[in-house]
């Protein structure tokens, strides 16, 4: 699964997900990717791209639960994806990437990995796995 | 306003056991995607316009499973999936089950932009597509020797209905049951992390 998530010069949020789903899958299984709100989602407070185990993203609603506790609860988008990962997926395996209308990139996963990047206009650059 | 930002990930559930090689050449990739996306928003795009461009980049590159590179179905064929969500205006589109649209994400855009609908999978997106004139290829672009070698090691454990575990080479068997599920601390779902060692 890959993912991008971009906040522009005028403060307007998107995400998009693109995968081939899981090795050796049925015919006809549908992932998170294309599920709006559960791998994927974007409104005016932040965008989110989500990666891992689709069953359990799909069941916790995880890119929708990130924005949402940004917008009822307040929180920032680090502590946002941070609660969303700890306390939404159960015993399920994921990672998410998400940047904020303010120019805010955050990541969180409970896997051993996730091959991820970020950057900012203030010339901040990360690329990793770990 | 706190400008521009940017993140782009390659997939969770990193096989702990990657070779140093393996995890250069997927940073590189990422890299080379984020520098895209970069050089755009430097230009003024839109942020919609941006992810489309980046998540088409790393669909195009095998190393991720995307696009070229996707994982397997059970008959080792491709059924891509993929959306785009415009934050303003909560504009969005999908696709599913694609087996010749060579960028997934494209078509998913036009879904959003070009369709009175969020979502169209299998048939119906495969038509669509030919209704918008994207890009097709032959399944065999898709379809990389290393993932078919992936698809064949979970089809001889054998165990694939239950728990997509994909034998790590040496271990003399794998169990076939659910089950039976050796406590390995790297699982994801419950599942060993070999499973998803291609993610």
């Amino acid at each position: 699964t890959v993912g991008c998530v971009v906040v522009d010069g005028n403060g307007c949020c998107a995400a998009a997900t693109s995968t081939g789903g899981l090795m050796n899958k049925l015919t006809g299984r549908i992932g998170d990717s294309p599920l709006i709100g559960c791998g994927t989602y974007a409104c005016e407070l932040c965008a989110i791209s989500c990666t891992g185990e689709g069953e359990a993203i799909i069941r916790s609603t995880l890119a929708r639960d990130v924005a949402a506790v940004m917008e009822y609860k307040g929180l920032g988008i680090q502590e946002a994806v941070d609660f969303a990962i700890k306390s939404r997926l159960d015993k399920g395996q994921a990672g998410l990437i998400a940047v904020s209308r303010h120019g805010e990139v955050a990541c969180g996963f409970n896997t051993t990995g996730m091959f991820r990047g970020s950057a900012t206009e203030d010339g901040f650059m990360k690329v990793g796995i770990w | 306003m706190g400008g521009w930002a940017i993140a782009v990930h390659g997939g969770a559930g990193v096989d702990p056991n990657l070779p140093a090689e393996r995890q250069e050449e997927a940073k590189r990739v990422i890299a080379r995607c984020l520098h895209i996306g970069i050089t755009a928003l430097r230009g003024g795009a839109a942020a919609v316009d941006v992810v489309e461009m980046v998540v088409r980049e790393l669909e195009t590159d095998p190393v991720f499973n995307s696009g070229r590179g996707s994982a397997l179905t059970r008959r080792g064929t491709v059924e891509m999936e993929a959306s785009i969500m415009d934050g303003h205006g909560r504009r969005c589109g999908a696709v599913s089950g694609l087996s010749t649209v060579k960028n997934p994400v494209s078509l998913a855009r036009l879904v959003m932009d070009k369709s009175p609908h969020s979502y169209l999978a299998f048939d119906g997106a495969e038509e669509f597509a030919r209704e918008q004139g994207v890009e097709v290829m032959d399944n065999s672009y898709f379809v990389t020797e290393e993932n078919v070698g992936m698809l064949n090691l979970a089809k001889e454990a054998n165990s694939i209905l239950f728990d997509y575990r994909v034998p790590v080479p040496g271990v003399e068997t794998c169990s076939a049951s659910a089950g039976s599920m050796v406590d390995n601390p790297l699982q994801m779902n419950g599942l060993p992390i070999s499973v998803y060692a291609p993610e």
